[in-house]
């Protein structure tokens, strides 16, 4: 179980914290506005008052020793910066920022944060790609109990083919596509043959892919 | 063509803009704040300084013309809500709006307008997956190139079966279902026999799916 910190509770803040806990992670949030603290204090293993770019905060309130922190907070580009500075100088394995605009993502990318999010921009896309794009239909949501995974292949899989796996007929699950070395194979045919080090993506319902896992242990 | 209404350029509503723009759509914007209009009007086809809560605004922009209006702003809840009940008033043929929580989209909604989005919470959404099941490692994004679209088939594809049709050899696309009355077939196997109707919802690189589609016309 991995400890989370969120730093600003903004819309996208708060719902990444809300959600990891009722994943049951550990999450930690800061964020200065008391009223945001108490609103969502019950929601989540740790709130605390403070300011994110404050590096005795991050300490105290035991960012510092989360393994993934979220800056979510994106209007005041500073704090964002400074958080995410003072985050990589912690030593946090894992830092995800929210970014205002390009420029900001840019700068993140040069203190070697680990993603750069842009949630109103990627959502600007997905629905530009919706509307526009109609002579092929509209971009259709499969609903949530499908999904797209990349697994290891059993050990039983390497050396023979996608046709002998069979894995549809198997486990009702497709795979698109195969990673191998620094590529990737879109939708693969038959006779692709699995290899040590491929990573499989696989589509499909989420109980067939849970059983897939089971037996990849 | 259509003809695209944009209501407040914050992040989301000038990346829609934009985007709809570069697709070679007729996109017009209102905004209030002129430094945004002044920022933005060489990259759309006309750019209005005025209230989108305002019948008047509306009317003398185009807006009250467009197919499509998207209401991006929604930091002000309250015209947002009007902007919304005066494009449904005008006749507007698909309102699309950005909501600040769920609350405001259940307003939204009882309005009628046609779509809510929630960007920072689905992008919350997305990370969490993303970071919160490592057992089957993460949900890999495959890259911009790669579509997932629904397509009606083609009047050679009705009566034959997905086994003989072979579009994955013919166009390197691979079906992942098939949508028939009011259900979705996941996964279809070889003997599933395509029939008038279906929806075909197939994942591929976009220049497959555009020599699909050209076939398809
Ligand atoms: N220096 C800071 N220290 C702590 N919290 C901060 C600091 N600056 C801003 N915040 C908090 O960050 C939160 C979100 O900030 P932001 O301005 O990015 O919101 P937002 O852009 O509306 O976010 P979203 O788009 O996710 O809704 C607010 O709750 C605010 O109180
Ligand atoms: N009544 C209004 N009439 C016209 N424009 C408005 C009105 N109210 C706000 N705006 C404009 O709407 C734009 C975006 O508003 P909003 O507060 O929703 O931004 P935001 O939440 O930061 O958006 P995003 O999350 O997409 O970046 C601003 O450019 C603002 O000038």
């Amino acid at each position: 179980r991995k400890q989370y910190g969120i730093l600003g509770l903004g819309r996208f803040g708060s719902k990444v914290a809300r959600e990891l806990y009722f994943k049951k992670q550990e999450v930690i949030v800061v964020d200065h506005d008391e009223s945001k603290i108490q609103a969502i204090k019950d929601q989540v293993t740790h709130a605390f008052i403070g300011n994110i770019a404050d590096e005795g905060a991050l300490k105290e309130s035991g960012i510092a020793d989360c393994d993934v922190v979220i800056i979510a907070e994106s209007s005041d580009i500073e704090a964002n910066i400074m958080a995410a500075q003072l985050c990589k100088m912690l030593g946090i394995k894992k830092v995800i920022c929210k970014a205002q605009n390009t420029v900001h993502g840019k700068i993140l990318e040069k203190l070697q944060v680990d993603q750069v999010v842009y949630p109103e921009q990627d959502a600007a896309i997905k629905l530009v790609n919706k509307l526009a794009s109609q002579k092929i239909l509209d971009y259709l949501e499969l609903g949530e109990h499908i999904a797209i995974i990349g697994i290891t292949p059993l050990e039983s899989f390497i050396g023979k083919s996608l046709l002998d796996l069979n894995l549809r007929s198997r486990y009702n699950i497709t795979v698109l596509a195969v990673r191998r070395g620094g590529g990737t194979i879109i939708n693969p045919t038959g006779e692709t043959v699995i290899a040590r080090g491929d990573i499989l993506v696989v589509f499909g319902e989420e109980d067939a892919l849970k059983r897939l896992n089971l037996d990849i242990g």
